[in-house]
């Protein structure tokens, strides 16, 4: 099996509570993202119709053309639908563009297929969330059609606005702990 | 005299008139953040109430994509709308809400999967969200900076906040500091959005640097040609630049322009509050402002900007200088050490790592993207 996300490290950030591991029936969401094809071409298009001093400035993609430029390959739908279905995965659901498919799965069935992966929960005040803090692996096959797995290691994003107040008290902590660190 | 940023302060400041309203039905505008939070009707009813006598709006948001729980409102959700609607006012605005998420589902990319779902979309989108670049997968920032490149040959303006810590800091293996980019602000497919204060807090007048604007170089994504020559500029005539240890200056450079980002007024379950800050708040007044120029050239028959980026990099060289007011005072936050001091980049003429081209001059920048 192969990583499509070997770096960086797994890590839980700070504020979040382990709160064990979830069932095996437990569902989760994993949004698989299905190798596209056509970057090279797009890019190329996002320069010709963003430039001012292109003739082609302004005329822009629909949602349509843009699915008819990135759709996965068959080749791709087929290894990743067949694997899905090997496992009994079926509630899934795409998107217009093809690229992307969320399915819910139970806890046990997504350990298997992705190996190394493992369902634990975490909360931090009244948010609760699912993650795995063991890096995950695609069987080598699929490994060519899958840009990344969601749902597995990313947090949810933190505050980012601040009362000056607040960010006053954060920068003299840190001023505090960095005049410690040097 | 002032005692905080309001929308007439916002207005006053960028030379926006009573004029300078929405017109068209059908444009719209959005905001997106990804904190789980809520934001209240009523309180945008209540913020225009307080703050928008003087220019034409709406008191409502008009789409909310998403759930919207009967929780406490957050700060940053009614930030985002407020400022948006302020800036966009009488704008169509759609705010797209991630609350009461399913537990294994990051938002962010939920949001994601809906530009790749809906074929009507608002025309610009304000989004308050960054993460660490080294906290992120290769895969996963590649494939996220590609929907980008999708949003942009759609003609989609995406916005993002450049952060609020400066240029960053991060404790390399061996003990070295380097600055710390963020994404997706350092993707090369989006327009960052920086942050700057009043020289004087009480007064309108001219801006210096936010010093918790984020600003630097992408460790990932190479700098795109549209900027190369501003950026090669910068770096050949900054009068103080930090040792090239800490960053990589071949990296794609952010922020590309700011807006007023310190001590704003918010409403928020329906309790007026002051000294508000961060890049979260600079976001949506951009974008409310690139989305009354879509209004604009839609009016003429013309397309909608898109991503805004290289149009951004070339009015200087249109003779289009005054389109933003250039912030050549100030520095940002850094690594807190004997080398750096806690201080990263520091504002030069043009663009500069910390406030990108500097702040909107509004109606110079509607004549400069709006052919005669």
């Amino acid at each position: 099996a192969l990583q499509p996300e070997p770096e960086p490290p797994c890590r839980v950030p700070p504020g979040w509570t382990p709160a064990g591991r979830v069932d095996p029936g437990h569902e989760v969401q994993l949004t698989f993202a299905l190798r596209q094809r056509g970057a090279g071409r797009l890019s190329q298009l996002v320069r010709a119709v963003s430039d001012p001093r292109s003739p082609r400035y302004g005329k822009y993609l629909s949602l349509e053309q843009v699915r008819d430029l990135v759709q996965p390959s068959p080749a791709t739908l087929t290894a990743v639908l067949k694997w899905l279905q090997g496992y009994g995965v079926e509630k899934c659901s795409s998107v217009t563009t093809l690229d992307f498919l969320e399915c819910l799965v139970p806890a046990s069935t997504a350990e298997q297929l992705l190996p190394g992966a493992e369902f634990h929960r975490y909360v931090k005040g009244q948010r609760s969330v699912v993650r795995s803090p063991l890096r995950y692996a695609v069987p080598e096959e699929l490994a060519e059609h899958v840009d990344f797995v969601g749902g597995l290691h990313r947090f949810p994003a933190e505050r980012k606005v601040v009362s000056r107040a607040w960010a006053k008290k954060e920068m003299e902590s840190k001023q505090h702990n960095g005049a410690r660190a040097v | 005299f002032h005692l905080g940023v309001t929308p007439s302060v916002i207005r006053k400041r960028y030379n926006m008139t009573g004029g300078d309203v929405g017109l068209l039905p059908n444009n719209s505008q959005a905001c997106a953040q990804f904190l789980e939070q809520y934001f209240h009707q009523a309180d945008v009813a209540e913020f225009m109430q307080l703050f928008g006598s003087s220019f034409a709006h709406r008191s409502q948001v008009d789409r909310v994509i998403g759930r919207q729980g009967k929780g406490k409102a957050g700060l940053e959700a009614s930030l985002d709308v407020e400022y948006i609607m302020s800036t966009g006012a009488n704008i169509s605005t759609w705010v797209f809400s991630n609350a009461g998420r399913h537990e294994s589902q990051e938002p962010f990319l939920a949001w994601l999967l809906l530009l790749s779902n809906m074929s009507s979309l608002p025309w610009v989108h304000s989004v308050s969200y960054g993460d660490d670049e080294d906290s992120l997968s290769l895969a996963y920032m590649e494939r996220v900076n590609v929907e980008f490149m999708k949003a942009a040959a759609r003609g989609l303006t995406i916005l993002f906040a450049s952060g609020d810590d400066g240029a960053g800091c991060r404790r390399m293996p061996g003990g070295n500091h380097t600055f710390r980019p963020s994404f997706p602000a350092s993707s090369p497919y989006v327009t960052t959005v920086g942050g700057t204060s009043f020289k004087n807090p009480f007064l309108v007048t001219a801006e210096v640097t936010d010093y918790i604007s984020g600003g630097g170089f992408s460790n990932v994504f190479p700098m795109p040609d549209y900027q190369a020559a501003a950026v090669k500029r910068f770096l050949r005539s900054a009068s103080k630049l930090p040792p090239s240890s800490y960053y990589n200056s071949s990296g794609r450079a952010y922020p590309d322009l700011s807006a007023l980002s310190d001590n704003y007024w918010v409403v928020t379950n329906r309790i007026p509050l002051p000294w508000v800050s961060g890049t979260s708040a600079s976001t949506p007044v951009v974008g409310g402002m690139v989305a009354l120029i879509n209004d604009r050239r839609l009016q003429r028959g013309l397309a909608p900007l898109g991503f805004l980026n290289p149009a951004l990099y070339q009015l200087q060289e249109q003779g289009h200088d005054a389109a933003l007011y250039d912030v050549t005072q100030g520095c940002h936050l850094s690594c807190l050490d004997g080398t750096v001091q806690g201080q990263g980049f520091c504002a030069g003429p043009a663009w500069d790592p910390v406030t990108g081209w500097g702040t909107p001059n509004f109606p110079r920048l509607l004549r400069a993207l709006l052919p005669p």
